[in-house]
């Protein structure tokens, strides 16, 4: 179904976005 | 103990509900924080993601007849609208400020969003699927019904036309959901009840033809044959009766998994 590739796609954006923010504050601690 | 009732959702949303609790806690562990990175890039791929999903959401809307699927759904999109939404205004703060305490707050408010958003959604998508299951279950429900009314083998040679191939659909869409669901005790009693309503047809079936043979010969026995069929029509309606109502259930009882 298209609409859950949809929210695959999402889901593995987020989880890129999520992972560079953690980056910066995994750093400091 | 699994978070998510399916394997779909839980393969999708698993791996970013994991990312964005740790993003959660690096924050709160770190509350001054360090200088964010630049976030335009990976925001701008979370923003055309969603844009995508809103265009399939609407088209999945248009296209549905469920009218809980058409009540529901637009609902999920625009939580997951505003917080892309979010996170844009985060990484716009997050260019001038690196350090910005309203960035980071943004930031996790959208990620979170997208989640619980993307969760909703799913579900929603998930409970209709749902409900085209139930929809046979009760097909099968009514044709068990007219069990009971049955007396000339005419009328048994299609009340058998009629069941079989939704019965068949029944089982294999049942067996597949079944394969779907993450939590097993609603996985073991679906195979169960599947099992007794396999079993059962092909018994009801012979006693409703015995039923039908007595009523033509004379009627002697009649009373008890209509009580064997009744009462085996009553364990079919019983038993998709129970996959109906497993088939519902989305939460889970913390004792089993106890």
């Amino acid at each position: 179904e298209l609409i859950l590739e949809a929210a695959k796609s999402i889901a593995e954006a987020t989880s890129i976005l999520v992972k560079a923010a953690s980056a910066a504050q995994k750093e400091l601690l | 103990m699994p978070v998510f009732h399916t394997k779909t959702i839980e393969s999708i949303l698993e791996p970013v509900a994991q990312q964005v609790s740790r993003l959660v806690i690096l924050h709160e562990e770190a509350e001054d924080g360090n200088a964010m990175p630049d976030l335009e890039r990976p925001v701008q791929a979370v923003s055309k993601a969603v844009t995508n999903l809103i265009k399939v959401g609407r088209e999945t809307i248009n296209s549905s007849d469920d009218h809980i699927l058409r009540q529901d759904m637009p609902v999920a999109l625009q939580r997951v609208e505003k917080a892309s939404k979010l996170l844009e205004d985060a990484s716009s703060l997050l260019k001038t400020d690196p350090y910005s305490q309203p960035a980071r707050k943004k930031l996790i408010e959208g990620a979170r969003g997208i989640l619980q958003g993307t969760s909703a959604l799913l579900l929603c998508f998930d409970e209709s699927e749902v409900r085209k299951i139930i929809r046979e279950c009760k097909k099968v429900l009514d044709y068990l019904a007219v069990a009971e009314v049955i007396e000339s083998m005419d009328d048994l040679v299609q009340f058998v036309k009629d069941l079989s191939p939704c019965l068949t659909k029944v089982s294999r869409e049942v067996d597949a959901r079944e394969k779907e669901l993450t939590h097993q005790v609603h996985r073991e009693i679906l195979i169960r009840c599947l099992e007794s309503v396999k079993n059962l047809a092909p018994i009801l079936i012979c006693s409703m033809k015995i039923f039908v043979q007595i009523l033509s010969q004379g009627g002697k026995g009649v009373e008890e044959a209509a009580e064997n069929r009744n009462y085996l029509a009553r364990r079919m309606t019983d038993e998709i009766n129970e996959i109906i109502r497993v088939l519902q259930l989305t939460t889970y009882d913390e004792d089993e998994w106890d």
